[in-house]
């Protein structure tokens, strides 16, 4: 078992929306690389009860069964819109592959 | 700033004073609340060190915030790292031991206007699985030269009548960033901003390196790249996934017709970006390969470690460039190489 810390406070990471995430000056090049994964590879995904799963998602889950649209890519769009707010980026553009969806985005 | 999502894995990228860090919590509500994914298999965080740290916003302000950050998400089974050197190209990152259940600081709950979205949908399309291969290839260019630097900029004549994506394109076919791989398996995206800039992301393929629907053709993947040109604190990124062919006499390559060894590509992004200095770094996967490939080998022409570090060497750039650091790591499942050059 992973022996956790205490779990912060809620305000001590949320930088407040009137933050002033962009102001005029020089724009940092260099990226923050994030990689999470929920599976060692593609075809290892890993098996969900479909009780676990919210609401109306449950059947889709298993008609997808095997399907492209499966693991993270059934997520829509406009969820992933809403994590890109919090990041303070926009969506551009998309380009689907058979395995993969790439978005590119503002700043 | 770009974003790939694949059905196992996400891949956050943004440069700026975005807040990057904080999307992860969002992510894992999102995979528990779509895929009922409850554990993360391995999360990296990385950058280089910031041209602007004082600017930086949240968690970005400093490394220590950034690692406290992950610590307080994945407990113990994360470990922070700074390769090379302090005072000038360092680089760093976190990485967690597999199969992590995450902690919110928070009760998760996903607005119910999310939730209740529908899920796009598509025509189905087989997998079929094929030799695992995940190896990670990025470079880092600084201080790049003014001839390289021009063809980013975009006059307000041609920003206000050119779509970016458009100017994307332009930029794209003047450079040869749309040959760096076979034309006819590279689906390319690119953006010319306002009033200057370029993002690029490209899927290469099949568009993962470990699945392929034709028996026989080798597995994609992506690349993507960011440009910021200007004079002072010009940066270029270029970050790849592709299955390349390995110049190895022991190692047998796989059937990658067409795609550059990893040495060509390193030379052709770097012959295009022009930068003063550079560091490379080499992701490989050694318990999902399980084919012996490690990061020394994948970088040269043996599997000995001698051998594959004399590859990665001097020359690996021509006589342009004097080679800083060569650094090694041997991670959990993973091998990583680090180098750093600089224009003589």
């Amino acid at each position: 078992t992973t022996d956790f810390p205490p779990a912060p406070q809620h305000d001590e990471i949320i930088v407040p929306d009137s933050a002033p995430v962009t102001s005029p000056g020089p724009f940092e090049g260099p990226e923050k690389l994030l990689e999470v994964w929920f599976a060692p590879s593609l075809n290892q995904l890993p098996d969900v009860p479909e009780s676990s799963l919210s609401g109306g998602l449950r059947a889709r889950a298993a008609r997808e069964e095997g399907e492209k649209w499966k693991g993270l890519r059934r997520v829509p769009r406009e969820v992933w819109e809403e994590m890109l707010d919090i990041v303070k980026c926009k969506v551009l553009s998309v380009v689907e592959g058979e395995e993969l969806d790439a978005y590119l985005l503002s700043e | 700033s770009s974003l790939f999502v694949a059905p196992h894995l996400l891949i956050l990228k943004t440069c700026g004073t975005t807040l990057n860090l904080l999307g992860l919590y969002r992510i894992i509500e999102i995979a528990r609340a779509y895929c009922g994914y409850t554990n993360v298999w391995r999360c990296f965080y990385s950058r280089k060190s910031f041209f602007f740290p004082e600017r930086q916003h949240g968690p970005h302000r400093d490394w220590r915030d950034e690692v406290d950050f992950l610590d307080k998400v994945f407990g113990t089974a994360g470990a922070a790292y700074t390769v090379g050197p302090m005072n000038r190209d360092h680089w760093l990152l976190y990485l967690t031991s597999p199969n992590t259940q995450p902690r919110l600081p928070y009760d998760s709950k996903l607005p119910s206007s999310l939730i209740a979205a529908p899920p796009s949908s598509s025509p189905p399309a087989a997998i079929l699985p094929t030799k695992y291969q995940d190896t990670t290839l990025e470079i880092l260019m600084s201080y790049m030269d003014p001839k390289a630097r021009a063809p980013f900029f975009h006059t307000e004549e041609q920003t206000s009548s050119t779509p970016g994506h458009e100017l994307g394109q332009i930029i794209s076919s003047k450079l040869g960033i749309d040959e760096l791989f076979p034309k006819d398996e590279t689906t390319l995206d690119s953006f010319g901003f306002d009033p200057c800039g370029y993002s690029a992301n490209a899927v290469i393929g099949t568009g993962m390196p470990e699945a392929s629907h034709v028996e026989g053709k080798p597995g994609g993947g992506y690349f993507t790249i960011h440009v910021t040109p200007e004079e002072g604190w010009s940066y270029a990124s270029f970050e790849c996934n592709v299955p390349l062919p390995i110049t190895s006499s022991s190692t047998k390559p796989p059937a990658v017709e067409g795609r550059p060894t990893l040495q060509k590509l390193i030379r052709n992004v770097v012959g295009i970006f022009q930068p003063c200095r550079l560091s490379i770094t080499l992701f490989v996967s050694t318990t999902a390969s399980g084919s012996g490939d490690s990061a020394s080998s994948v970088l040269g022409a043996s599997e000995t470690e001698a051998r594959a570090w004399q590859s990665f060497g001097t020359d690996l750039l021509g006589g342009d460039f004097v080679r800083k650091d060569r650094i090694g790591y041997e991670f959990d499942g993973y091998d990583l190489v680090f180098a750093c050059f600089e224009k003589k």
